[in-house]
C-alpha cells in the first residue's frame, strides 16, 4: 500500500512517501507471528534548488548535492541534479516460526525510511 | 503473492534459508519472546510508549533486557525428555535423570551467542511437596558409550515453584564459540534431604546469538 509515486522525481521536493509492506501481501502471515507489516516508506520528489537547501538540523549548509543542484540551474545540461535518498532509517523486528519450530526473533537495522534527504 | 523471484531475494536478504513452512499448531508463543518482541520492535514502542521511555534509544544489535549482545532470539523447545529412573546406587539416590535434546541446526556458524539460558519447570509429588531444605540440580553431558558423562554444572534451587533457569554458555560450550549443532544434557534434581523425586514437566533453551553481517555500527553522533 503505497501513496502514488508521481512521475520520474517530479511530485514536489524531496520527502519519505508513505509505503507500507504487508506481510500478507507477500504471503508471510502464516510464518510470521508478527508484526503483520510495518511502514517502510520511500524517498521521492525534486532536488531543484531550494529543496536541496539543508532544513534546520540538517547537513552543512553547502554540500556537494548544493554545488550539484546549483551546476544544474546554472547549467542544466552539464550534471543532472542530486538523487532523493533516505537520509534516516529504523530497524524493525521480527517474530516468527522456524522450520525446526523454534519461536525466533529477528531484529533488522535499517528497514523503515523516516527522513530524506539530496546527496 | 510476489513473484517468487522477488520474495526469495527478500527472505534472503533477511537472512533466512528457506521459508517456514508454517506455524506449529500445538505451540503457543512464550511470553518471553512476545516481552521481548514488543520492547524491541519500535513500531511497537511508537503505538505504545508506555513499553519504552520516550526518546530512548536502542543500540542495535543489543537485547536491553537480557542485558546481552544480540540481533537473534530463539526459544526453542526439548525434542521430548527422556526419563531414566535409576537404582539406589546411582549418585542421586532414587531420583530420576532426564535427557534433554535441543536442535540448534538452525543456527548459523556466523552467529555468535552471547546468552543460553536452560529453563525448566518441574513438578514435585504430591504426597510429600517440598522437599526440606531445598534440591541440588545438576547438568551434565549426556556419557558416551561406557564411561560415565561429566557434570557441567550444579545449582541449589530453593523451590520449584517458579521455573528453575541457569546459563549454558560456558559451562556447556565455550563463550566464544559457535554454538553445536545438537545439545544433549543429562539433568538430575535431588533432593538435599529426604523428600520425595520431583518430575520434570517442560525444559527449554533461550538462546540469544549476534549475526555481525547484520549489524552497523553506530552512526556517529553528529559534529
Amino acid at each position: 500500500d503505497a501513496e502514488p509515486a508521481v512521475g520520474r522525481g517530479l511530485g514536489g521536493a524531496c520527502r519519505a512517501r508513505r509505503l507500507y509492506v504487508s506481510f500478507r501481501e507477500v504471503g508471510w502471515h502464516r510464518w510470521v507471528i508478527a508484526p503483520r507489516g510495518f511502514l517502510a516508506n520511500y524517498c521521492q520528489g525534486q532536488c531543484s534548488l531550494p529543496a536541496t537547501l539543508p532544513g534546520p538540523g540538517g547537513p552543512p549548509a553547502l554540500n556537494h548535492a548544493v554545488l550539484r543542484a546549483l551546476m544544474h540551474s546554472a547549467v542544466p545540461s552539464a550534471t543532472g541534479l542530486p538523487c532523493c535518498v533516505p537520509a534516516r532509517l529504523s530497524p524493525i523486528s521480527v517474530l516468527f516460526f522456524d522450520n525446526s519450530d523454534n519461536v525466533v526473533l529477528r531484529h533488522y537495522e535499517d528497514m523503515v525510511v523516516d527522513e530524506c534527504g539530496c546527496r | 503473492p510476489a513473484a517468487p523471484g522477488a520474495a526469495a531475494a527478500l527472505l534472503q536478504a533477511l537472512g533466512l534459508r528457506d521459508t517456514p513452512q508454517g506455524a506449529p499448531k500445538s505451540r503457543p508463543v512464550p511470553p518471553v519472546m512476545w516481552r521481548l518482541f514488543r520492547r524491541r520492535d519500535p513500531q511497537e514502542a511508537r503505538t505504545s510508549p508506555r513499553r519504552t521511555s520516550p526518546g530512548a534509544i536502542q543500540r542495535p544489535c543489543h537485547v536491553e533486557e537480557l542485558g546481552v549482545a544480540g540481533n537473534i532470539v530463539r526459544h526453542i523447545l526439548d525434542r521430548g525428555a527422556r526419563a531414566r529412573t535409576l537404582g539406589p546406587t546411582s549418585p542421586t539416590g532414587q531420583c530420576t535423570e532426564w535427557t534433554v535434546v535441543f536442535d540448534l541446526s538452525a543456527v548459523e556458524p556466523d552467529e555468535l551467542p552471547s546468552h543460553a539460558r536452560l529453563e525448566m519447570r518441574f513438578a514435585e509429588a504430591e504426597a510429600t511437596a517440598g522437599a526440606a531444605g531445598g534440591w541440588e540440580l545438576s547438568v551434565g553431558r549426556e556419557a558416551e558409550g561406557e564411561g560415565a558423562g561429566s557434570v557441567l554444572l550444579r545449582q541449589a534451587v530453593a523451590t520449584l515453584g517458579t521455573p528453575v533457569r541457569v546459563e549454558l554458555l560456558g559451562a556447556a560450550w565455550a563463550r566464544n564459540a559457535s554454538a553445536p549443532r545438537s545439545l544433549r544434557l543429562v539433568l538430575a534434581l535431588r533432593p538435599r534431604a529426604f523428600g520425595a523425586c520431583a518430575s520434570l514437566i517442560e525444559a527449554s533453551l533461550l538462546l540469544v546469538t549476534l549475526d555481525s553481517r547484520l549489524c552497523h555500527p553506530l552512526t556517529r553522533p553528529r559534529r
